[in-house]
């Protein structure tokens, strides 16, 4: 059976809200080393990861390997009804026909319970090759939200250009074009703000703002976001959750002239 | 123009 207790509803509240969008009905794979998310959107453009691990959870237990197929708009419903700083419980049994969420709140002696029925979700699992990325950019993630925010208003695709001169996400649409360039930044007083460019070799790649857009609604997980880039592979935004939990967005470049 | 790929382009089926 599963047993996983989370000090704070929000975190799953915060992960389901950034991904539902993206994807509507997808598995929670659980096992002892916590539970994994991995789902394309429905053009196969977009894939996201996630991992909330074991560590994350205080208890967690999961005696074998469990999928609750959950289809995400339901979820986002039941987790509606949990306060943000409640503790919230999931548990399953073993060949489950429902998942069973318990939401306790820390201040008061309320303690709400929800069932969600679970589909039979027939899911493609892709391997995700390990990649040595030819640029890996850390910044704000309110930073690179902006940016994508504002570029989209102007076009519907980016090109994120990387050398050793800094990042440059650029656009042009009908109205004209626009740029943002950001350079290596520390700041001492506040790492949250801090812009951090490894580059091994030049990289320049054309992704969709739309999915960008999609991904940003993680925003709020993080401080920072990750990307990875290398030429003529997917980027890689990951936004980096507490104890080595994650959520990961990959994303299809566009490729051709 | 550059044409959007797919992610089953990159990342293989299990």
């Amino acid at each position: 059976m599963l047993e996983a207790r989370l000090e704070q509803a929000n975190l799953l509240k915060k992960v389901v809200d950034a991904i539902k969008d993206l994807v509507q009905d997808c598995n929670f794979d659980c096992n002892d080393s916590g539970i994994a998310l991995q789902a394309m959107d429905n053009s196969h453009v977009a894939l996201v990861s996630m991992m909330l691990k074991s560590e994350s959870f205080s208890p967690f237990r999961c005696d074998r390997n469990i999928a609750l197929g959950i289809n995400l708009t339901s979820l986002t419903k039941v987790l509606r009804a949990a306060q943000n700083e409640d503790i919230l419980t999931l548990k399953a049994e073993d060949a489950p026909d429902v998942v069973n969420l318990v939401f306790e709140s820390a201040e008061s002696d309320r303690i709400s319970e929800y069932d969600i029925k679970l589909m039979d979700i027939d899911q493609e699992h892709l391997g995700i090759p390990e990649t040595e990325y030819a640029a890996t950019i850390s910044m704000p993630s309110a930073e690179f939200q902006r940016i994508c925010r504002d570029l989209m208003a102007l076009s519907e695709s980016v090109s994120i250009e990387c050398s050793k001169e800094g990042v440059k996400f650029a656009c042009q649409g009908d109205i004209g074009s626009g740029s943002v360039t950001l350079r290596s930044h520390t700041n001492v007083d506040k790492p949250e703000m801090n812009v951090e460019i490894d580059l091994t070799e030049p990289v320049s790649l054309t992704f969709s703002l739309k999915y960008l857009v999609g991904f940003c609604k993680a925003s709020s997980l993080s401080g920072q976001v990750k990307l990875c880039l290398s030429n003529e592979v997917p980027l890689l935004v990951e936004y980096a959750l507490a104890n080595n939990s994650y959520l990961r967005f990959y994303l299809a470049p566009k490729i051709g002239d | 123009a550059k044409s959007q790929k797919s992610i089953l382009g990159f990342f293989q089926k299990k």
